[in-house]
């Protein structure tokens, strides 16, 4: 039995400045730590509990709602500087449940546990009747249009081939019938005007990673019109990257090395990140 | 004797502190 008092909790105000320091300390844990898709932005704190922590500090026991941002995870622009996914765009949402410790003025992320889901489609058609919604990543024409848009790139330019890391959003336009696509690639040991097998080029060792934005479209004669533009982003050093207490660091660091596209079950661009121990 | 200080009352309705949730940054959805 603990001598003295027990221990309880305090609720301080969800604005509070000290309660939005603790979650903007876990949003830049959940863009640190996206495997894939866009970075998210504060949009709600829902509910807080502070529990005193022995010997020392406090930990905050945090519900927040997220947006999703137009910058994909492997953008290095700040999050500042990232736009929120308009609604008429079929914006996606984040919940999520974090443990923030605060200790000698820090704070760190004890757990977490996120879920993201896009807006519903009446939600979407409520403010733009005739938006196209989200299509399923898995779709055989989000897949064709990625390709088709991929080759583009490759072909409009000389030095390294680039792979697809992922494919990150898809659309079908109706008019012209079209397939918007945007996706992630990095930079092979190939290069791109002399490659025969793709399959044999390997990324580099300093990951340079691009982010593309395609759209495929059908013209009269039968054929497509293809029309694709990429950013690449500056070479990025392997870095080990601290880890929370407790926290696994394999499955929630990007897909560094992987060229595969990384589809939620649904082939959505839902995410979810589950991180440490939830206890208190 | 005791007298009642005078205070006077509040105009308009009080308002109502609601700690959380807190304000809507962006939208709802």
């Amino acid at each position: 039995v603990p001598h003295g008092p027990v221990l309880g909790y305090r609720e301080p105000a969800c604005d509070d400045p000290e309660t939005e320091q603790a979650a903007l300390a876990a949003v830049d844990y959940i863009n640190r730590h996206l495997p894939h898709g866009y970075k998210h932005i504060l949009n709600q704190i829902d509910s807080v509990k502070v529990w005193p922590r022995r010997p020392t500090g406090e930990v905050f026991d945090l519900e927040i709602d997220t947006l999703e941002t137009t910058c994909h995870v492997l953008d290095p622009t700040p999050l500042a500087n990232c736009s929120v996914r308009q609604l008429k765009e079929h914006a996606v949402e984040g919940d999520c449940d974090f443990n923030v410790l605060k200790q000698d003025g820090q704070f760190s992320v004890l757990s977490a546990k996120c879920d993201s889901s896009p807006d519903s489609a009446e939600d979407v058609h409520k403010v733009c009747p005739d938006c196209p919604l989200l299509a399923p990543l898995n779709d055989s024409r989000v897949v064709h249009a990625v390709e088709a848009a991929l080759a583009t790139f490759n072909a409009q330019k000389s030095g390294s081939y680039f792979q697809l890391v992922e494919i990150s959003r898809a659309q079908f336009v109706p008019l012209p019938a079209s397939v918007s696509v945007e996706f992630a690639v990095a930079a092979t040991d190939c290069v791109a005007k002399e490659v025969v097998d793709p399959a044999k080029c390997n990324l580099l060792a300093e990951k340079q990673y691009g982010f593309c934005k395609g759209m495929v479209t059908e013209n009269v004669a039968g054929g497509e019109d293809v029309a694709v533009t990429c950013t690449v982003f500056q070479t990025q050093p392997v870095l080990p990257q601290p880890q929370p207490d407790g926290a696994e660091a394999g499955p929630l660091t990007p897909a560094q090395g992987s060229a595969a596209p990384a589809l939620s079950p649904a082939g959505l661009p839902a995410a979810s990140l589950v991180v440490g121990p939830r206890a208190v | 004797k005791v007298a009642q200080p005078s205070v006077p009352a509040p105009e308009g309705p009080v308002p109502v502190v609601r700690p959380c949730p807190g304000r809507i940054r962006y939208f709802n959805i």
